[in-house]
Parts: structure tokens; sequence; C-alpha cells
């Protein structure tokens, strides 16, 4: 735990009033390589140990405190302070999506293979039924991948929401006709569930822009792997690029992975994580909270 | 790097963060810089453009000393048991090794030993269809051993040579699916079949960072994983991650994946994934 690892660091320090320039170098390091250990990318971790070691030679040691524990109360807070987003959650601790009243809210979900987003887009219906009181359509728009609109509409008859599917037709072509399909059926959200694809495959990127095209989604999540590491950095940044994401999900982190790639993707992108995967099941998903994910981060 | 310029604590420390930046992570780039400032010390290399070759040699090296090839059985047919976390490409690649097999002149079978996924049956199924070859499947939820099983006979009375059994997404931490999945490891050999699976071959994400070492060390303690299948290569990212578990779990790659077809991908290549990890 990064509490242990300070207490030799600052063993040295304790016997200083103040923490200076030369005695802080140890205890950054300590900080770069726990979040290198914890999969943060490389880059991200460069800025934020900065920012910290600037902020705590700004500081005068507060009486009573060893510095060793003040110095940890301004990583863990940093952490905090950057993964957070105001005004996220109701006073009910929902989720506050960019809901319309005009029309269906279109959601968009976009990422990696094997992120987790076709499950996560029932996980989201579930949740948007249960919590909102609304009345879903997910869509199956992942036409590549072997029995991929089966894998939606076996999830949607177990959460009791309806799939729109249609085999013969575009991506694309697909979600735009799901969004009438939404309008006549009495839907108030479209959930799109999209194939999963390369940031560097070109086609691809350009089939999920088309998507973001044709159906102007309100919400765009980047749905990314909790155990990714380094690559982070790259994924997370080229669909930010590619595409108007409104936020990020990330799955999976019902494991022990350290979940890095959470910080990397905030900082990358700059959107809000909005929600976490906690299991494979329907009901395995979390609003974020900064605070849980910052222990975890630091270890 | 210049021709003949000396080594410098700068060009270290650009190739200690390449390796973090490949997912080599802190511990095993920290050793592997050991090494090089040891070659650096003792003179084996002195000038920048000496470090890289000199490290890729070594990694080369740790990586094919143990051996790459697939394991089948002395005599008889064999059996592969294909593990690993949710999402990481066990599906696909079996469907890429059940095609390479048949390309060497090998007849296949198939389990679909999934039964708790949606439609994981349905996509092997596909698969099996494409490739044309035979698949053994059990009822929605059935025992996963069961299917196991029965695909180990099937493989004996079809007298065909490799079994290739699809199991379901897994964390390592969820103990009742690793013991599910001790389970489908002794069913593989129907009693019958002697060492079987001869394989167990942990499919694992390129883009996954340190968490692979979890994975490498909990499933070869369930289910004796004997080789790797390093999927979705054909991103950015460098899968450095399976240096360590080379190295702290002796496991060697077997094969990679390239992409989402059954042809895409390679049996390993130690040379060229060297060579990639410092593009
Ligand atoms: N334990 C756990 N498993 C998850 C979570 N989210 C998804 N999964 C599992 O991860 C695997 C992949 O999930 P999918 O929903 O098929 O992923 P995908 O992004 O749609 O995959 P592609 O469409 O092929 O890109 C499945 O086995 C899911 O059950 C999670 O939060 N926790
Ligand atoms: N680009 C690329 N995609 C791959 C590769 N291998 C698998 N995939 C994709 O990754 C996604 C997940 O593959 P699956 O084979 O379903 O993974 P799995 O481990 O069986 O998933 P679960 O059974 O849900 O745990 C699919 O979209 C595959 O097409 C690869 O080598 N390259
Ligand atoms: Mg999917
Ligand atoms: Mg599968």
């Amino acid at each position: 735990a990064i509490s242990s690892r300070f207490t030799d660091v600052w063993r040295k320090i304790s016997g200083n009033a103040t923490i200076s320039e030369d005695n802080i170098k140890d205890a950054v390091r300590a900080i770069r390589t726990a979040l290198l250990e914890a999969d943060v990318s490389l880059a991200v971790v460069k800025n934020f140990t900065e920012r910290v070691r600037e902020k705590a030679l700004g500081e005068d040691v507060l009486k009573g405190v060893r510095p060793g524990e003040q110095f940890i109360k301004i990583v863990h807070d940093e952490l905090v302070n950057l993964m957070a987003e105001a005004d996220t959650l109701d006073d009910q601790g929902r989720a506050r999506l960019k809901f319309r009243g005009d029309r269906p809210t279109v959601i968009m979900m976009a990422g990696l293979q094997g992120s987790g987003k076709t499950t996560t887009s029932g996980k989201l219906a579930l949740y948007l039924k249960k919590k909102w009181k609304k009345n879903p359509l997910l869509v199956a728009a992942d036409l590549q991948r072997p029995a991929a609109v089966d894998q939606l509409e076996v999830v949607g008859k177990g959460i009791g929401v309806p799939v729109f599917a249609d085999r013969k037709s575009t991506p694309p072509e697909v979600c735009f006709r799901a969004l009438e399909a939404a309008r006549k059926g009495g839907h108030d959200v479209v959930i799109l569930d999209t194939a999963g694809r390369l940031h560097v495959d070109e086609d691809l990127m350009k089939e999920v822009q088309e998507i973001a095209r044709r159906t102007q989604p309100d919400e765009i999540f980047f749905v990314c792997d909790g155990m990714t590491g380094q690559d982070a950095v790259k994924s997370a940044k080229a669909f930010d690029e590619k595409l108007p994401l409104t936020g990020a999900i990330l799955t999976k982190l019902d494991g022990d992975s350290r979940g890095g790639a959470v910080m990397t993707v905030r900082a990358i992108t700059g959107k809000p994580i909005r929600f976490v995967g906690i299991s494979e099941k329907m009901d395995g998903l979390e609003v974020f909270h900064a605070d849980r994910v910052a222990g975890r981060i630091l270890g | 790097v210049g021709l003949g310029q000396k080594i410098d604590d700068d060009i270290l420390e650009k190739l200690e963060e390449a390796m973090i930046e490949a997912d080599f992570g802190v511990e095993t780039s920290g050793f592997l810089m050991d090494v090089v400032r040891s070659a650096w010390k003792n003179s084996t290399i002195e000038t920048t453009d000496q470090v890289l070759p000199f490290l890729q040699k070594d990694l080369k090296h740790r990586l094919t000393h143990r051996g790459n090839a697939l394991n089948f059985a002395k005599a008889g047919p064999s059996v592969i048991l294909v593990v690993g976390v949710n999402g990481a490409g066990k599906t696909t690649s079996v469907a890429k090794l059940a095609w390479y097999l048949t390309s060497i002149g090998k007849k296949v079978v198939l389990a679909a030993a999934d039964t708790f996924r949606a439609a994981a049956v349905e996509q092997l199924k596909t698969w099996s269809q494409r490739i044309g070859c035979e698949i053994v499947t059990g009822a929605d939820r059935a025992d996963p051993a069961s299917v196991a099983h029965r695909g180990a006979e099937r493989l004996l009375e079809s007298g065909a040579d490799v079994l290739l059994v699809d199991t379901a997404g897994r964390l390592h931490t969820q103990k009742n699916l690793m013991d599910e999945l001790r389970k489908i490891h002794a069913a593989c050999a129907a009693k019958k079949i002697e060492g079987a699976p001869h394989e167990t071959i942990l499919v694992l994400d390129a883009t996954t960072g340190q968490n692979a070492l979890n994975q490498a060390d909990m499933f070869k303690q369930a289910a004796n994983v004997t080789g790797l299948f390093l999927a979705k290569l054909d991103g950015t990212a460098k899968g450095g991650a399976v240096l360590t578990i080379n190295e702290r779990v002796e496991i060697p790659v077997k094969f990679v994946g390239l992409g989402e077809g059954v042809e895409d991908m390679q049996p390993f290549d130690a040379d060229q994934f060297v060579d990639a990890l410092f593009d």
C-alpha cells in the first residue's frame, strides 16, 4: 500500500520542518512508481507527479501533521480532483444523462474489441429503466462479429428491453432506422451497441463517425476495459479525437486490476467517467465515485 | 542515436521509459536496465547504437529458450484447453487455432464449453461452420465440464486429431469460477486420454497491463497453463506483459492474434515481436 511505501521515504524527511526540493524527490519518485504499477499511462503520470510536486512545495507543513501524511493527502486529493466531475449525479445519486424531451435520447457505445460494450448496453438499459423509469430501445449495430446481434437479443430478453435488429443493412443504416422505430414505438431512449474496433482501423473509425453523424447522439461513451495498461493513452486519445465523446465507462473493475486506465482515460479525454462495470450481470453497473477509484489506484 | 556516441544516462532513461510504455512493468523494466547497465559497466556495450540491439538479443533469448511450439500427445489425439478473462479473445482464438491446425493437416473437433454467456455457443457454432469442423455443444447452462468431457469422447470416437475446448470468460479472482475451471481441466481427459489436456492456452489481450501477471499466475494454478495466445496485437498495444509472465510464471508465448478473422494469427515469432516492441 502506498502508505507503507511512504513510511520509509518519509523516515528520512520526518526530521525536517518543511517539505523541500531536495527531500521531496524520493516521495515523488514513490508516487510515480505506484501509479505506473497501477497501469496509469506514463505521460499522465509525469504530468500528475509534477502537479503534486509543485503543490507540495507550495504548502506549509501543517502543525502536528507528519510531512508524509500531508503529502499522501495531497496526492489523494489531487487524484480525486482530477477524476471527479461536478453535477454528474442528482440528489438521489442517479447519473444525470443528457435526456431530451423532444425526441428519443440517443446514447452511443464505442470502444475496442471485447471492452464490454454489448454487456454494458444491457446494463445501461436496465439502469435507465429502473432508476429513471425510461423505456429504452437497444440497437444491435454490430454486424461483423459472429452472433453479436444474437448476443444483444438474448441480453434484451433477459431484462425485458426490446432490441432493434436488421441483419441486412449497414451499421449506420441500422442506427438511423432505429431512431424512427424508437419514435414509433414510444421509446424515450435509444442505446446503440456498436462493433468493437481498433482506433487505428481507418475504415471502422470512419464507420463509427458515420453512425454518430447520422444519429447525432446526446451521449457517446468510450467503453474501456479496466485492465487496460499503457495503451489507454493511445486509444482514449484517438476515440476522443474522432468522436465527440461525452463520457467514459470503465468495465471489469470487479477484478484485481489497479485500474490506472480510469485515470488515463479521464486525464487524456477530459471527459467524465460516468459508470464502472463491476460484474458480468445486468445489475453490475455503478455510478462512478472518484474517491473509491483513487484509493484503488494508489493501492 | 549517433554511431560511436558514448552511452549516457539520458539514453538509458529513454530506454527504460520505452519499456514502461510497452507494458513491461516497473519491476521488469528495472531488472532489464540493470542487465543493460552491467553490460555497459563491463564494456560489453559502449556506444548508444549498441544498446538496443543488445537488449533485443537478450529479450529474444528469454522469450524462446523454453520453446514455443504447441504440445501434442506423444501418441493418439490431443486436447487443447483455452482459458482467459472476459473478452480477451478466447472464442476467436479457438477458431484461429482450429483453422491453423486444419491447415497443417489435422482433423479438429471443437467443444463449446461456454454454456453461460449470451450467444456464446452461437458464436463458436458460426466459426465451426465457416471452418468446416465438427462442434460438440451442450444445453444452455449445462455443466461446462460435461461438455468438455463429451468433446473428449467425440474426439476419440471420431478419430479426429485435436479437440479444442472453448471456455467462458472468468476473472481469476472469482474463486467459484476458478474451481469450475479445475473441473473442466480434469474433464478434458474423459478418463481415457492420457495427459489431457496436453496444452492449456491462456488468451491474453495485448492491451492488458500489469494485471496480466496475476491472470497468468492464477490461471496456471487452476488449469496448468502451458502457453499464451497474445490476442489483438494488430492494435497499438505492445503486449510487453508477456515478458514478465515468461520470466516469473515461466509460460511461453505460442501464438499471436493479428485481427478478427480466422487467418489473422501467427505462431509466435520472437524476432518480429521484439523488433516491434521499440518501434
Ligand atoms: N466480470 C465482468 N465481466 C464483464 C464486465 N463487462 C463485460 N464483461 C464480460 O466481458 C466479456 C466481453 O463483453 P462484451 O459485452 O461482449 O464486450 P464487447 O465490447 O461488446 O465486445 P465486442 O463487441 O466484441 O467488441 C463478456 O464475457 C462479458 O460478460 C464487467 O464489468 N465485469
Ligand atoms: N483486432 C483484433 N480483435 C480480436 C482479436 N482476437 C479477438 N478479437 C476480437 O475481440 C472481441 C472479443 O473476442 P471473443 O473471442 O469473443 O473473446 P472471448 O474471450 O471469447 O470473450 P468472452 O467469451 O466473452 O470472455 C471480438 O470482437 C473479436 O473479434 C485479434 O487478434 N485482433
Ligand atoms: Mg459487442
Ligand atoms: Mg468467448
